[in-house]
């Protein structure tokens, strides 16, 4: 999973 | 979005924008940690870098713009415009043992190593420590400012409701993501003696101070 998918969060 | 992260980050504004509103309408910085605020900037620009190359949605680029700007309007204020009322003498938590801890332990336990990935696991158990210089100036000095206890409550609150935002994503999603659970959970046991005196005291109308 990319980046914003894993670190979708603040 | 689940509400309980809404509500996590409203208090994370909350906190951020009290916190600038007490420095600014009482133009002093008195008994607020630079140190804390380095931290917190810092966690800001590392966790946000992805800022300029990805794009999760309008209010989270939002977010992020405001909480890296408001951090560091904050510095802004602390270090240069109301430099003179920093209170220098009681913020002496040393960061060094916060920052290479969290280093050497971003490069051990850590999803992958691409360097957005290390950053972002940096910033997450920095974010952990980040408020420690901040009680460390409380313990200290012996007492807040009822607006910088509000502060660290709305601060403290953030994380708290974080953590049920991820039970709720646990059950709902099937997403976890232990990195940031461990370290959120540390970051709000660091608070919870703050709360205790927050709840028994402040809430009751009176000043917080700490036990002699």
């Amino acid at each position: 999973a990319s980046f914003s998918d894993l670190h979708d969060e603040l | 979005m689940n509400i309980f992260r809404l509500l996590g980050d409203i208090c994370h504004l909350v906190a951020i924008i009290v916190l600038l509103l007490k420095i600014w309408k009482t133009r002093s910085c008195a008994g607020i940690s630079g140190k804390s605020q380095i931290l917190f900037a810092l966690v800001y620009t590392t966790r946000y870098v992805d800022l300029f190359f990805t794009y999760v949605s309008l209010y989270n680029s939002v977010m992020k713009v405001i909480f890296l700007a408001s951090s560091y309007a904050t510095l802004y204020l602390i270090y240069v415009k109301f430099k003179a009322t920093y209170d220098f003498n009681h913020d002496t938590f040393r960061i060094e043992f916060l920052l290479i801890p969290c280093v050497i332990l971003s490069l051990l336990i850590t999803h992958d190593y691409s360097p957005v990935e290390l950053l972002w696991t940096f910033s997450i158990y920095l974010e952990a420590v980040a408020i420690l210089p901040q009680l460390f100036m409380v313990s200290k000095t012996g007492e807040a400012e009822t607006i910088t206890s509000h502060y660290l409550f709305a601060l403290g609150a953030y994380r708290a409701l974080y953590i049920v935002n991820w039970i709720y994503r646990y059950y709902t999603e099937s997403f976890i993501d232990g990195i940031a659970v461990v370290a959120g959970i540390i970051q709000t046991i660091l608070y919870a003696d703050f709360f205790y005196l927050y709840i028994t005291k402040v809430l009751k109308g009176k000043d917080f101070k700490l036990p002699a």
